[in-house]
């Protein structure tokens, strides 16, 4: 399987992944490449930790200002639903001044990802690995289709983490798709894979990859602009003349 | 925004074993040839969605990855291919899906005009995919030939690394037999309408 996830100069994220599938397949056996969340997600949502982004000029996010009133409430339910719907905990750090929410705030922004996986596609499709992952990035998208349903009265602060550490989470060694080969992991295929993103959080743009198998062919440009390439785990090579 | 890129070309049991230092060079050579092409695209202003899909469409024609000429055997001897794009507008989620696909060249390049065009064309069903997500089997490759997308004969997407791996997995008959040529592969094209030389059931992990 291959795939880039790009990021252009308007903020938007795209994932592009293409296969020939899992070698000696069954012919009809659809994997996880063309399987919405599965094994490729992309989404945009409100970012709702105000504090961390007072350089954001406002001005660039007008449609986000329109919704955030409409976001505020509901980003009180954020950690029950979380902790409740995902197979690990996660921290609660960060957002911790959400109650200036009911207000209106000065600093909107948008949250955007995108990823591509790679890997034992049967295992990405059991756990829904790339929209498992963006979930976690992607607390209040994740809860915009939940809100007729949600009562108003818990004004416990967002969780969220980034998509960084949610790639760890779901693609890193001992992660959610290892755990789900259960004791097939390293026999079998099962469980192994890796999965490219791209998150921006306002202006910032962050470049990420995990992986619980032992190589995933891999290049890009990080945060510094230097062109990276790399085969096995941790060996990324700074590429002086590319 | 400052643009970004990162693309894999598979991840799995990739040893330096397996993988001595000469095949490490070709796929990095060719890692590092493909980003540039998207980078270049990005830098100059271009889209994330052409950037990315113009990107692996180079993967489909390169035979080192698992990916359109170069893309693995099923279990009858044939290939059949997958490909999907998606884009972070805002709150409508954007995306276009293709799988079963045995003669399409570039599958991600048919992925990104059904999603372009999938809420068009509505009048005509041979070229329009109605906003549909996900398309498989003849009514995709049919689609691609409406919008004027290149199509190979199964043997275009052959290589010899592929074929062995097959064989190898397979472990039945063909296993013993010599390795065909691009051209004898031809001949075998038709095997998906023989009787499998498998059980159906021997693949599926105990458990």
């Amino acid at each position: 399987t291959v795939g880039c996830v790009a990021a252009d100069v308007h903020g938007v994220i795209c994932t592009a992944t293409s296969t020939g599938g899992l070698t000696n397949k069954l012919p009809g056996r659809i994997g996880d490449t063309p399987t919405v969340g599965a094994g490729f997600w992309a989404e945009e949502g409100i970012l709702l930790n105000i504090d961390e982004f007072d350089s954001v000029d406002s001005a660039m996010f007008p449609a986000t200002e329109s919704v955030y009133g409409t976001l505020a409430p509901i980003v009180a339910f954020l950690p029950s639903v979380l902790t409740d719907c995902l197979p690990f905990s996660t921290t609660t750090k960060g957002y911790q001044h959400l109650t200036a929410l009911t207000e209106k705030p000065t600093v909107p922004a948008t949250h955007a990802l995108a990823l591509s996986g790679t890997g034992n596609g049967d295992s990405f499709l059991r756990v829904s690995a790339c929209r498992t992952a963006g979930a976690l990035a992607l607390p209040p998208q994740a809860l915009m289709s939940m809100l007729p349903k949600m009562s108003l009265s818990d004004k416990t602060a967002v969780s969220g983490i980034t998509l960084r550490a949610a790639l760890k989470a779901v693609a890193g060694p001992g992660g959610l798709l290892q755990q789900s080969a259960g004791d097939r992991w390293n026999r079998t295929g099962e469980g192994e894979g890796g999965i490219i993103g791209i998150e921006r959080r306002g202006k910032d743009t962050d470049v990420v990859f995990d992986m619980n198998s032992s190589g995933m062919f891999r290049a890009y440009i990080d945060s510094s602009g230097r062109t990276m390439v790399g085969i096995f785990r941790g060996d990324d090579e700074v590429v002086h003349n590319p | 925004f400052e643009p970004r890129i990162i693309i894999h070309g598979g991840a799995g049991n990739i040893t330096r074993p397996n993988l001595p230092p000469n095949r490490q060079e070709s796929y990095k050579t060719s890692l590092l040839r493909i980003l540039k092409h998207g980078n270049d695209l990005l830098q100059n202003g271009v889209s994330a969605l052409e950037a990315a899909t113009s990107t692996v469409s180079l993967f489909e024609d390169d035979p080192l990855f698992n990916c359109g000429h170069g893309a693995v055997f099923n279990r009858a001897g044939g290939i059949e291919l997958e490909a999907s794009v998606m884009v972070s507008s805002g709150y409508k989620k954007s995306c276009a899906a293709v799988s079963l696909l045995r003669h399409v060249k570039n599958p991600i390049l048919l992925a990104r005009n059904i999603l372009e065009h999938g809420e068009q064309d509505l009048e005509e069903a041979s070229a329009g995919a109605q906003g549909h997500v996900h398309i498989s089997g003849p009514t995709a490759e049919d689609l691609a030939k409406a919008y004027g997308l290149e199509l190979k004969p199964q043997s275009y997407f052959w290589t010899r690394k592929r074929w062995e791996e097959h064989k190898r997995g397979l472990q039945s008959k063909l296993a013993n037999e010599k390795v065909p040529s691009c051209e004898e592969f031809r001949g075998l094209e038709g095997l998906d309408d023989q009787e499998p030389p498998w059980d159906g059931f021997e693949y599926l992990p105990q458990g």
